[in-house]
């Protein structure tokens, strides 16, 4: 069985696609088979990893709503060992579409469950909320990586987000854990983001990855050619600092 | 009757509530009464207008599932002739709670219908969702604003917010219009926000205000004063920025 990870925070625009894609993609590159499931009805991980989008080829949505097995929506990407399972515009009405469906919050986990060891990790990059489609996610999953902006309103959001983790481990899945945090678009040069990386160490400590994002516009242009920063602009700092990411990722696997 | 405007985009992180806050806040200053809900369970809105968000004090979720009426959640703030209808995280669940109810989508503009003419104008914050919350928002609006980053992915789910727009002027309420696109955290000096700023000029053409928003850290260390930025630094670039949004808004009110 793979290890299952979510990569969530309801604070729209922190990173938890550009993390997604890149944790996702860095470890296949470094040999791991990973899949990596596109959870946003905005389909950005489909779109950022060269795949457009489409209502006519089967993905998430069926899964969860049409009950189509896994193995059939598993699709290669331009990177080898990295696979993914993609969204389109049909997630939109999922989240209303599951308020019915009984064990709502159950459903992806019972639909990975027939996965068997063809993949080492798995990632959901989730949509910016804390409804239906997240909680799924988090239900399957076996941590959750939270991508943090060091902004004051992305750190309101925090405590509210650790809120409901806690409420799932308590009522949907008792084994989740908090993998990690990891600040995003972080400038060094701004009192605001020293700030409110400051008050995350405090609340947060070790669990804070020590690898920091930059703010760096590679990462932004990247998708634009549906790839991932490591062959778009492979020296750039953004591409350094999700290697280092990747690499932190991974020591901290071998000691569970 | 207010004018009533949401703001309204399902991407992330691009500006909304900045916005929605500046907006209101300007026309406040301009002496037009204004009223500005906070449709977002994040309640960034309303932190950022200095209130700390509270479950104990009626708010927009009370009006949408506990049918309180309206004047009795309209708030003062601390800049004169704004008013502010809160959120708090009770609206993370408001999403589900909405699914069952008669006519979901028209419960805030039945709610609205009692306003007499005590403001001028009333903004919507929308969460980063194309949910019934957004959705009651562009039932209610007479048109819709929508920030927009210059980055890739947030062009990515521009026409797919048009078409959403279009469902709801067919099916939901046939005099939405479209008041304007605002480019937001623009940066003249990156080939990506030229190039998305084109792209959406010649979908949009005259419907982009002329005023584009800079990327300015003052606009994201206001709400951590609790206020906007015109008080917080007003000779700062975001501060102008807005001031000449708000100039530009009151004179396309005169040509309707
Ligand atoms: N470190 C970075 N430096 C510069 N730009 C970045 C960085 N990380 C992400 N971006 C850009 O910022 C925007 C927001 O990032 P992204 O879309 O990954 O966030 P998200 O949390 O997935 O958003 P949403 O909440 O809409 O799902 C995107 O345009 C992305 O390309
Ligand atoms: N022009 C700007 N320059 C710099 N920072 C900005 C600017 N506009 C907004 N910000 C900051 O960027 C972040 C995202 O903005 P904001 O929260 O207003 O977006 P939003 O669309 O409302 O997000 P959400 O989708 O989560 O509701 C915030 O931390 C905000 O302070
Ligand atoms: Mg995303
Ligand atoms: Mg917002």
């Amino acid at each position: 069985m793979p290890k299952f990870i979510a990569i969530a925070n309801q604070k729209g625009g922190v990173g938890k696609t550009t993390t997604a894609i890149h944790l996702a993609a860095g470890l296949a590159l470094e040999g791991f088979r990973t899949l990596l499931i596109d959870m946003d009805p905005q389909h950005n991980a489909t779109a950022g990893l060269g795949i457009a989008a489409s209502e006519n080829r089967p993905g998430i949505y069926d899964v969860l709503i049409n009950e189509a097995p896994l193995h059939e929506v598993i699709r290669k990407t331009a990177i080898e060992r990295l696979d993914v399972v993609t969204s389109d515009v049909r997630l939109h009405g999922a989240e209303i579409e599951l308020v019915s469906k009984i064990a709502r919050e159950h459903v992806l986990a019972e639909a990975l469950k027939p996965l068997g060891s063809s993949h080492v990790f798995l990632f959901m990059d989730c949509p910016p909320s804390l409804g239906l489609l997240t909680l799924n996610a988090l239900t399957a999953a076996h941590s959750v990586i939270v991508p943090m902006q060091c902004e004051y309103f992305a750190l309101e959001g925090l405590a509210h987000l650790m809120k409901t983790v806690k409420l799932v481990q308590r009522h949907l899945n008792t084994g989740l854990e908090i993998e990690g945090i990891v600040l995003t678009m972080f400038d060094g040069r701004l009192n605001l983001s020293k700030q409110v990386a400051e008050e995350i160490a405090q609340v947060f400590g070790s669990r804070v990855y020590k690898t920091a994002v930059s703010r760096n516009v590679r990462l932004s242009e990247a998708p634009s050619f549906g790839q991932p920063v490591y062959s778009y602009d492979p020296s750039s700092r953004g591409a350094q600092n999700y290697r280092d990411l990747v690499h932190e990722f991974l020591a901290a696997q071998n000691h569970p």
